[in-house]
């Protein structure tokens, strides 16, 4: 079982 | 005053069949470096980032930092309007609701203007930090759209793993499973036909195909894709625009729960 993982928890705002 | 001319003005209808599916509205920024884009699709899965440095233009004119608000569906409809050879040129004034795209044929017979309004968007801008990646794969674009568009008949999603052995896409859905090993080959007739791995330790993601088969509409933009793998970062799939910038598409992992 995976789940999509979204951009802000790779990045910051800037 | 901003004044864009650009020879090659195939390039700019490339790189709008390369974005518009992915994103629907999107800020151009202009600056002295160049015109620019950063946008990430409504699910915030994906992100492109766009760069077509100013020395890649004929003439490139930008008085201070603008950016412009665009339906990118609508720029699409414009520019499909241009000729494949035609020389393109964005024009907009300071302060202006709109922005101008001029069309010149190669033998100037034929000059036409499309005025387009422009559009405020919130857009949300990440700051994307210099990675290291474990392992970078270089090789034919229309290889990797083949992969992409031959495993989304039997999957939803690839894992894309990186080892000394090569780089292995591999999906499974109800009918069955695949996978597809590509190894290092860099003994081809042209440079752009050749895989080139280069690893530093293995690495193994698994990435909706959903996307990965959107990012592939820049295929015609360049012979070539590098694929830039870490674990738990998302990856990075770029097209270079001729010699004067990239579409870099970001697309974060699925993560095991």
């Amino acid at each position: 079982k995976s789940s999509q993982g979204r951009l802000e928890s790779f990045f910051k705002p800037s | 005053m901003l004044e864009l001319r650009l020879v090659q003005g195939s390039l700019l209808k490339k790189v709008l069949e390369a974005i518009k599916e992915l994103v629907t509205d999107a800020n151009f920024d202009c600056s002295a470096t160049g015109f620019s884009l950063q946008a990430m699709d409504s699910s915030h899965v994906a992100l492109v980032a766009l760069l077509l440095r100013s020395e890649g233009f004929e003439h490139y004119r930008c008085d201070r930092n603008l950016s412009m608000g665009m339906n990118l569906n609508n720029v699409s409809k414009m520019l499909r309007c241009a000729g494949n050879d035609d020389i393109i040129t964005l024009k907009a004034d300071d302060g202006s609701d709109t922005v101008t795209f001029m069309f010149e044929s190669p033998n100037q017979d034929k000059i036409a203007d499309f005025e387009m309004k422009l559009m405020d968007i919130d857009s949300e801008h990440l700051g994307i930090p210099e990675a290291e990646y474990h392992a970078i794969v270089k090789m034919p674009s229309a290889e990797f759209a083949r992969i992409c568009k031959d495993l989304s008949s039997i999957g939803d999603t690839v894992v894309i793993s990186v080892t000394k052995e090569g780089v292995k896409f591999s999906t499974r859905g109800d009918i069955g499973n695949a996978n597809i090993v590509c190894r290092q080959n860099t003994t081809v007739d042209k440079p752009e036909e050749a895989t080139i791995i280069e690893m530093q330790e293995p690495v193994s993601l698994t990435f909706a195909l959903r996307y990965m088969n959107s990012f592939t509409k820049a295929t015609p933009l360049s012979n070539t894709v590098t694929i830039s793998l870490s674990s738990e970062l998302p990856v990075v799939v770029e097209y270079k625009v001729a010699d004067m910038g990239y579409i870099r598409f970001y697309l974060a992992p699925k993560i095991e729960d």
